[in-house]
């Protein structure tokens, strides 16, 4: 599955982007 | 975290990224994120095209939860 190993490939740059968005504070102006 | 708080989450962020409430993301609403998050636009980009698994330029709230499902649990659930 070459989705599979691109997902690896990201895996780090995901991680990064959930992370990110999980310490962002929501609904601040 | 629950179940319902991953939905929750999963909806907050999808509406970060979907700021015209179009109810799917492109590479473009991804750019737009350069300003506000960590990540450069060739991560974004990188990001956009790990999540986008039906690779047709278009990121729906479905890809969205299971890519950050796939980050929460480590795997892709179906």
């Amino acid at each position: 599955d070459p989705n599979m190993k691109a997902g690896a490939a990201n895996e780090g740059v995901l991680a990064n982007f959930f992370n990110s968005l999980l310490s962002k504070k929501t609904g601040a102006p | 975290m629950g179940q319902n708080t991953i939905l929750e989450k999963t909806h907050e962020f999808f509406q970060i990224c979907d700021i015209e409430n179009k109810g799917f993301i492109t590479q473009r609403d991804m750019q737009r994120l350069n300003g506000e998050l960590p990540l450069s636009a060739e991560e974004l980009e990188n990001v956009f095209d790990t999540l986008d698994t039906d690779k047709n330029g278009y990121l729906t709230l479905d890809e969205f939860s299971s890519g950050f499902s796939e980050f929460l649990f480590g795997r892709k659930v179906s």
